[in-house]
């Protein structure tokens, strides 16, 4: 598998790539072990690890950027939080449902701060942009009172959140770059209503 | 509109209706007013707020046996309770979407007893039976803890209830008189996250 010193070395390409001012859309990894003063074999090495290559050309910067956040889980769309840890989001957090569809909620954030009395944490929302933005979390679930909803939502975009689950019952106002989906556990109430009213009226007929 | 003595007297007709023994199909006002000694006018009144019967032959027995029922509110399909009354089950409980669709979450049970601390009852499990069969409430949302589910789903069927949202990740085992509707979040926030991922291969297209 891949080295350890490999692993360290990647977050050093991909700010290289991602900083360096250039108008070229291949990149060898002779000119990046060159920039940064690399062993050009331990670099073409480590690249290896994460995309192959053209031979001669190098790679497509764009592509090996994409590769770079993908292999160093910048995009994680595996992990998730919580938002307002009251009665819905500490039940959703004690939930073990999640873990069977690979989803692992990493913690709840709530504006009363830290406390213990959960198996999974619970953490101030000061601490939220931090976490969020150091483990590249993109998923949040909103179960913070109605009022409160909108500007939660918004900060939460600010921090990186790309798709939030959101339980309060507000339509949320969000840039493109967030997915929104509302759950309103009344439909499902009134689904079942429905369900029972119908299998009345048929044994009535 | 119907008078209160009318809405006194029903209850004793319905009563009459569902225990008489008789093989006839239909019963007439005047039957029904000698039986009970009762001004026959009086029942014809109070029956045609009712339902219209055919003249000479009276009321075909079920249909004023249902329409009784319905009037009365036998046939409670606008009310629910709340079995459980923890983190989720009080989230539900305190939750205003439900009148939207018309359903009334009358209160919750928990086998931890009585409680005020919320806006709507929070009551002892053995109140449960009593209130369910004297209200004729159809309809229980289950949110106690996984072990505990199957037991407690089969004494709401024994109470009356006939249909169930189930929350807990259990699957119940219930009579065919029962209609079971569950509910698991985490395929809302798997949904979510696919929706994520799906929008971020298209990005990179
Ligand atoms: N969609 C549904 O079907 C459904 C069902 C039940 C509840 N809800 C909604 O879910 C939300 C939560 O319900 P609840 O019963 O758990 O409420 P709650 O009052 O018990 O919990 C809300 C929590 O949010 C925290 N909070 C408030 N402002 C905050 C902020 N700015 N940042 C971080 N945390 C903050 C509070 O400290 C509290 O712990 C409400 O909007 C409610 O209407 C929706
Ligand atoms: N479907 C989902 O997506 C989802 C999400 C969150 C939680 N859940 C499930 O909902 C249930 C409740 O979760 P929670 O976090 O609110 O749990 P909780 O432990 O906070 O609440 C459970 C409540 O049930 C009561 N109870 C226990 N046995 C009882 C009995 N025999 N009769 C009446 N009441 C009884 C307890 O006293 C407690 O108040 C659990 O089964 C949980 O797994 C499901």
């Amino acid at each position: 598998g891949i080295s350890g010193q490999t692993i360290k070395r990647l977050p050093l390409y991909l700010t290289y790539l991602k900083t360096r001012k250039t108008d070229e859309t291949y990149v060898s990894s002779t000119t990046i072990s060159e920039d940064l003063r690399l062993n050009p074999v331990l670099v073409r090495k480590d690249l290896a690890c994460v995309m192959t290559g053209k031979p001669k050309v190098g790679f497509l910067r764009e592509d090996l950027i994409a590769a770079l956040e993908e292999y160093l889980g910048y995009n994680r769309l595996d992990s998730a939080i919580i938002v307002g840890a009251g009665k819905l989001g500490r039940a959703l957090l004690d939930y073990p449902g999640f873990d069977a569809y690979g989803i692992e909620v990493i913690a709840a954030f709530d504006i009363s701060g830290d406390d213990r009395t959960s198996a999974r944490p619970v953490l101030g929302i000061d601490k939220l942009d931090d976490i969020v933005k150091r483990m590249h979390i993109k998923i949040a679930i909103l179960t913070v009172p109605a009022p409160n909803a909108q500007d939660v939502a918004k900060s939460l975009e600010a921090s990186g959140i790309e798709a939030i689950l959101n339980f309060a019952p507000v339509h949320l106002s969000l840039g493109e770059s967030v997915i929104v989906k509302n759950v309103n556990l009344a439909t499902e109430l009134a689904g079942l209503a429905k369900s029972l009213a119908e299998a009345k009226e048929k044994s009535n007929e």
